[in-house]
């Protein structure tokens, strides 16, 4: 059960020994670890279609959110989550515009009251493994609230 | 509660960490048990945030998110020995890895029935948050923040919801989702424009999508109910997820090489779920070609 074009080989061989599984506290009963199960994967029944209100509740609460992609993956591609966000008809606060890491281009953003779009240039689905340095400036930039 | 979770020594690790670890499993629900991985923060873990991270699937595990992503150490390629990882994001975060829902990694249910909705995993994961601050009340007071990847955007919200609006005390201030799902419509819709855009497809695919997929300015690529639209979408999403690309990132080769798995195949076909009845016989669902002769 592995995701097409991901190696996980490493990861898996040592989450499966015995000395790793006695150090995480692992019951020994336990089947061997899997990036993904198939059990779950197979029955499971999908409820939302979108998860626009329950964004438009949580955003209305005042609570802060971001939605970043890396600009690379096609499984969930970035145009798809931007015209998400736009689609959520909240008030534009920003204009569309570049954040720099190392001073260089790490991507674009816009904010649109409480939530913002970003999007983090050449990284993939997987964005703190492809991109680390500028995935933990975002990191950290979203949970002080400051800019990008 | 947390003492006898606590991580001392692990195999491979040459490092002393700066950090606290520890690694046990959350009650969510009757005889359901979700293993979670804390790490406190590098920096103030009294005064730092706790985040907790998903990853998505739905059924993969988190710890992917914590071995390969944004935890303080990574696997090498020995799948023996474990290097640091100057990125991560317990620089600034008490970082909780849950691997959600039960049957997932080395979460379980007693009676293993694993069949499950996205609701129910949002229940699961709040019942099993709760447990986490049972566990570790030092940490209530903290800020308190869910990320998530891929279908931790439908995860992230709905959880984020029970957490905003139900009784637990907890210090909660916001949510993020990367590369996540978060309307099917708008992930399948879009994914033709990024195609053409990205130059995957020809000019006569993207006139033929135009053609049959489009009316008065607007396109439905979604659900069309034209079949000759459909055939088209196929054709296109058959170049993105079968030809041979790295569809989660396009400009890196694809690793692994594994065939698909079933939970793959499954997640194709809830993801496109209007095309499936043609996206496993069109005519790049055949064996994928040898590197050398990939065009």
């Amino acid at each position: 059960a592995v995701p097409p074009c991901i190696n996980s080989t490493a990861q898996t061989n040592w989450l499966n020994r015995g000395d790793v599984r006695k150090a995480l506290h692992i019951p020994a009963t336990l089947p061997a670890w899997d990036i993904c199960s198939d059990a779950v994967g197979e029955k499971y029944n999908i409820l939302y279609w979108t998860v626009k209100d329950v964004y438009l509740k949580l955003l209305s609460m005042g609570l802060r959110a971001l939605v970043y992609n890396g600009d690379t993956d096609m499984a969930c591609n970035f145009l798809g989550d931007q015209w998400f966000v736009e689609d959520l008809g909240i008030k534009v606060t920003s204009k569309y515009k570049t954040w720099i890491y190392d001073d260089q281009v790490a991507g674009f953003y816009q904010r649109f009251g409480n939530i913002t779009f970003l999007t983090v240039k050449g990284a993939g689905h997987m964005v703190p493994q492809w991109a680390p340095g500028p995935a933990l400036h975002m990191f950290q930039t979203f949970l002080i609230n400051g800019s990008y | 509660q947390y003492a006898p979770d606590e991580v001392t020594d692990l195999p491979g690790m040459t490092f002393k960490p700066s950090y606290r670890q520890w690694s046990g499993y959350l009650q969510a629900g009757p005889g359901k048990f979700l293993h979670y991985w804390f790490v406190t923060s590098q920096r103030d873990p009294t005064k730092d945030p706790v985040v907790l991270w998903l990853n998505g699937g739905p059924g993969c595990s988190s710890l992917d998110g914590f071995l390969s992503e944004n935890g303080p150490f990574h696997v090498n390629n020995d799948g023996a020995t474990l290097y640091e990882n100057e990125f991560s994001w317990n620089k600034y975060a008490n970082m909780l890895y849950l691997e959600s829902p039960a049957g997932v990694g080395y979460s379980y249910s007693d009676d293993q029935n694993y069949e499950t909705d996205d609701d129910k995993v949002a229940a699961d994961n709040y019942q099993a948050l709760q447990s986490f601050f049972v566990k570790f009340p030092n940490f209530t007071l903290n800020e308190f923040f869910i990320f998530g990847e891929s279908y931790g955007g439908i995860y992230v919200p709905t959880l984020s919801l029970r957490v905003a609006t139900g009784q637990a005390k907890i210090n909660f201030q916001g949510f993020s989702v990367g590369n996540g799902l978060s309307s099917f419509a708008l992930n399948d819709e879009s994914l033709i424009y990024f195609g053409y855009y990205h130059g995957l497809f020809g000019e006569d695919l993207w006139r033929d999508l135009n053609d049959n997929c489009c009316n008065k300015g607007g396109c439905n690529f979604y659900n069309s109910s034209s079949d000759s639209c459909k055939i088209q979408v196929n054709i296109a999403f058959s170049i993105v997820y079968q030809s041979g690309l790295n569809e989660y990132s396009l400009y890196l080769d694809c690793e692994g090489r594994r065939g698909l798995s079933k939970t793959y195949e499954k997640a194709m076909t809830l993801l496109f779920r209007n095309y499936r009845k043609t996206l496993h016989t069109s005519k790049y669902s055949g064996p994928r070609l040898s590197s050398v002769s990939l065009n």
